[in-house]
């Protein structure tokens, strides 16, 4: 019945279920319950809480070492926001200016998604709500001019952080992968360290693709750290386990709700506690 | 992908001349790994695998010189057979206006869908009206406006203070008054779980009797598509779903996911940023996606 000495192969397949239907993934998965394994000579058989705290520890030890601060370090600091459609990056944008705003900073949002219909108004909105200010020009303008001359606004103005928004685009178009790289090179030329944080966002609900849209923008942008956005809804967010550990980005800010307030900074002890929850 | 894998499985494994059982099982670890890898939902996959190990124990398998090609024909035929049932056309009204709902999680296209579905009926000769009934997000009626525009096509605002229930009423007593043939409506995001506005939703179908409610799903959902689905159909007993941003390189495990647990077919796939990309769904190449 016990195979395994401490673990048995139903305890082991439940595990299993329980990481895949969070996202995790099954290379990820097999990498844990090996870890699992390697250590069950210390579990008593037949306890299923100490197996479960075990788990917790295994995946915390993973996270632990990430960097989830923003990097505040030069000012003024330039962050931007990238990533797939849909995924929240304008309500983030929005989120964090506030959050820096009410720290006492002075932040300017750069509303440099020219694109999708009503995307400034929508950023306007935001940024009236947030009681920041918001640099925006023409729609239909070249995204990359946007963000030059609102980083020369920066460099005249006594501005803290700038939060570029950008647009949404497919990791697997080539050209909007080539606009983000010309925007990052105008931050690098205009402001000293710039940009200081390249923040992907990810939708929680996301499975498998998330890895891939994380390869994808890190190899050609460098990615600092991600946002999880849409944590509130009954998704758990697993697929970030394997960004870490494998592409070493790690979460630095958590989405948790439409308010303005529902920005966390990210806690891989919590994390793992929902994980499992 | 698993097409190539299985040529350098079986490859080795014809060199052994006939198969076995044993053989077959390692086959399916395989499949069971593409489709998980492909977001496929855990619990669907070891349905699909049990249905696949049978058929793959057969002698069209055992006795072939391809047994590859065989075992990837099954899985194909499959996945097609789970994502072809259902009525995947439109279930029109016997009188104008046939009444479409669009809802689904933040951010997974119900807005730009909208759109592009009245697009493709003026396409087919058919007028639309679009009904921005999300007086939530920052500028969502703002953003359906300007792509009616676009098309040429109306869009219904109502009032700023309406609800979005009171919006959507008014707006089917203007499109029977003025005979549009569709009314397409587009609903804020929300998620499963928020049961207020999920009644919300509940008492908008309950006072215009849409002919027509389709879930729209972002095609990277992972494991949570079908407690997603699940949710939305129990409370409103949808009639399809629209699998979005297949144009990235989400294999779509979702969509094979949801018609499998709560079997209503998806009836369009959305391409692309543009209100042309919107084309109707073909069973056959969404298997072969997701197998890789
Ligand atoms: N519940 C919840 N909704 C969120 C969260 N973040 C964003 N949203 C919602 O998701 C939807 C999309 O958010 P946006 O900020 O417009 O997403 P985006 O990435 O800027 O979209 P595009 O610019 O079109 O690519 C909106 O309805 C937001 O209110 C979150 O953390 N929780
Ligand atoms: N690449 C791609 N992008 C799409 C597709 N459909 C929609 N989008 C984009 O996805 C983003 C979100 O689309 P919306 O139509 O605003 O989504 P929504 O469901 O109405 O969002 P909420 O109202 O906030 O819940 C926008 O940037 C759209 O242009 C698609 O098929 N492919
Ligand atoms: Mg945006
Ligand atoms: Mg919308």
């Amino acid at each position: 019945i016990f195979v395994n000495k401490g673990i048995s192969q139903r305890l082991i397949s439940e595990v299993e279920e329980r990481l895949i239907l969070a996202d995790v993934g099954i290379d990820t998965t097999s990498k844990i319950i090996d870890r699992l394994k390697d250590i069950q000579h210390k579990i008593t058989p037949g306890n299923e809480q100490q197996v479960l705290d075990l788990l917790k520890h295994i995946v915390y030890e993973i996270l632990r070492d990430g960097n989830f601060h923003l990097n505040l370090s030069q000012l003024p600091c330039v962050i931007m926001i990238i990533g797939v459609n849909g995924v929240g990056k304008t309500l983030t944008a929005a989120k964090l200016s506030k959050r820096f705003k009410d720290q006492g900073m002075s932040v300017l949002l750069v509303a440099s998604d020219t694109f999708r219909a009503s995307a400034i108004t929508q950023l306007s909105l935001l940024a009236e709500r947030a009681g920041v200010p918001l640099f925006k020009q023409k729609e239909g303008q070249d995204p990359s001019s946007v963000v030059y001359d609102a980083l020369s606004l920066v460099n005249k103005r006594d501005i803290d952080v700038a939060i570029i928004d950008t647009s949404g685009r497919s990791h697997t178009n080539f050209n909007l992968i080539k606009e983000l790289q010309k925007m990052r090179k105008v931050c690098e030329r205009l402001i000293d360290g710039a940009p200081h944080e390249v923040l992907l966002v990810l939708d929680a609900t996301t499975g498998q693709n998330a890895f891939s849209q994380a390869k994808v923008f890190r190899d050609n942008l460098k990615v600092t750290g991600l946002s999880l956005a849409k944590l509130d809804s009954s998704s758990k967010g697993g697929i970030v386990i394997a960004i870490f550990s494998e592409l070493g980005i790690p979460v630095k800010l958590v989405g948790v709700g439409e308010g303005l307030d529902g920005l966390l900074t990210f806690s891989p002890r919590q994390f793992v506690e929902a994980l499992f929850d | 992908n698993l097409t190539s894998k299985f040529q350098v499985i079986f490859k080795k494994l014809r060199r052994k001349g006939r198969l076995n059982p044993k053989d077959i099982q390692e086959a399916c670890r395989d499949i069971k790994l593409a489709l998980l890898q492909a977001d496929v939902n855990f619990r669907v996959v070891k349905e699909i695998i049990a249905n696949i190990s049978k058929k793959a124990e057969g002698k069209e398998v055992m006795q072939s010189l391809t047994p590859g090609q065989q075992v990837i024909k099954i899985v194909k035929s499959e996945l097609t057979r789970i994502m072809e049932g259902g009525e995947s056309d439109l279930n029109l009204s016997p009188f104008p206006p046939t009444i479409i709902m669009l809802v689904g999680l933040y951010g997974c296209g119900k807005t730009t869908t909208c759109a592009k579905l009245g697009y493709y009926l003026k396409q087919k000769g058919h007028s639309s009206m679009l009904v921005a009934a999300d007086p939530y997000r920052p500028a969502a009626s703002e953003q359906l406006k300007i792509l009616g525009k676009r098309i040429d096509i109306p869009v219904y605002t109502g009032s700023e203070e309406g609800s979005p229930v009171d919006i959507v009423k008014s707006s089917k007593i203007l499109a029977e008054k003025e005979m549009y043939d569709f009314l397409l409506i587009d609903t804020s995001g929300r998620l499963h779980i928020d049961e207020g506005l999920m009644e919300e939703l509940r008492l908008m179908k309950e006072e215009i009797s849409p002919n027509e409610v389709l879930l729209v799903v972002d095609a990277m959902t992972g494991q949570e598509a079908v407690n997603i689905a699940k949710t939305f159909n129990e409370k409103l007993d949808i009639s399809g779903v629209i699998l979005t941003k297949l144009d990235s390189d989400a294999r779509g495990g979702a969509g094979l996911s949801i018609n499998m647990v709560i079997g209503k077919p998806i009836k369009f796939v959305g391409v692309g940023e543009g209100l042309s990309d919107l084309s109707r769904f073909y069973p056959e190449r969404m298997a072969s996606r997701i197998i890789g």
